[in-house]
């Protein structure tokens, strides 16, 4: 994936970290100290749909599917600027009845973006 | 609140102000990690836990191996620390208070309990501890099931015992009363149930949802 440098307009992952003293959450979350809220922005027009890909094969055969389709006017619309790839937040943080609990989120640190 | 002057880079759009967008990202990160913790909101710390009681737990906190993700059926686990809010009950007994309201709250179901506490011996000696652990059952006060233990001690240290069913219901009810009986010679100044570094605590294993849970084939 492409992480958002400058004026990128293309599909890159913007990178976003969330201090939890900077929103008063660090008296009750323990570890880690902040979240790194990354999200997915930029454009994705048709010539890069499926790029970068889960494989280079997926961005092929997408492409071949739009040269077969003439797909400029298809009805299927663009393609978007979605995470290709996400790991889990680990949390240590009290619960109201100041009880220590660890938990594993998953699914919510975006790794990497790509267009569908 | 879009600026005129500027230009979203991504959907040509006009582009939001960046203290605004701040604002809305924080927002959203805050909703999207109680949503995930299945919190309403955020809690508010009612029993403050000391750094060395906290410490001495994390150390015996074992999650699954790190880098290992959760569960295949995507239920998220958690593992939980309850410190015991202890008080006297008679001269030779001990009462253990555990508090796992939040558990209930959120439909999450205690899978596996264990009471950590420590043993305090003199040095190049060794003792067998006897130890009777009676459940208090959340309905009548009077004591319900009790366990017996039998532990060879042969240095200072952490000692784990397992809870039966009868605990994890009451755990399940989101509120645990143990009462400790060291029985035998020495036993009571054995087991160290004071101090911050010592506080004994219940180590839980807790699934969400786990009561209906689909198996898939």
């Amino acid at each position: 994936g492409i992480n958002c440098q400058g004026g990128s307009r293309m599909c890159c992952r913007q990178e976003f970290f969330v201090d939890f003293r900077d929103i008063g959450w660090h008296d009750w979350i323990i570890q880690p100290e902040g979240y790194a809220m990354n999200f997915c922005t930029g454009q994705c027009p048709l010539h890069v749909a499926g790029m970068p890909g889960i494989a280079a094969s997926f961005h092929t055969a997408v492409l071949n599917l739009l040269k077969a389709n003439t797909a400029a006017g298809t009805a299927g619309g663009g393609s978007c600027c979605v995470p290709t790839a996400r790991r889990p937040l680990s949390l240590l943080y009290y619960d109201r009845d100041s009880n220590v609990v660890k938990t594993d989120i998953p699914d919510m640190v975006v790794e990497a973006c790509g267009c569908s | 609140i879009p600026r005129a002057d500027s230009q979203c880079l991504a959907c040509g759009g006009p582009a939001v102000d960046v203290e605004r967008q701040r604002e809305l990202l924080l927002d959203l990160a805050k909703r999207s990690i109680l949503e995930k913790l299945r919190l309403s909101q955020r809690p508010t710390l009612s029993r403050p836990v000391s750094r060395a009681a906290l410490r001495a737990a994390l150390q015996r906190l074992h999650g699954p191996p790190q880098g290992m993700l959760p569960e295949a059926d995507g239920e998220q686990e958690y593992e939980i620390i309850s410190f015991a809010d202890t008080g006297l009950s008679d001269i030779n007994q001990t009462r253990l208070d555990f508090h796992f309201s939040d558990r209930t709250a959120s439909g999450m179901e205690i899978q596996q309990a264990s009471l950590m506490f420590f043993v305090q011996i003199p040095p190049n000696t060794t003792q067998t501890l006897k130890l009777k652990i009676l459940v208090l059952s959340s309905r009548d006060t009077n004591l319900t099931s009790a366990t017996q233990h039998l532990l060879d001690v042969d240095a200072s240290g952490w000692h784990q015992l397992f809870l039966g069913p009868e605990a994890q219901a009451a755990c399940n009810q989101g509120h645990l009363t143990l009462e400790l009986v060291p029985e035998g010679q020495g036993a009571w100044s054995s087991v160290i149930l004071g101090g911050a570094a010592h506080r004994p605590f219940v180590s839980a294993k807790v699934k969400a949802g786990g009561k209906h849970r689909v198996h898939r084939r």
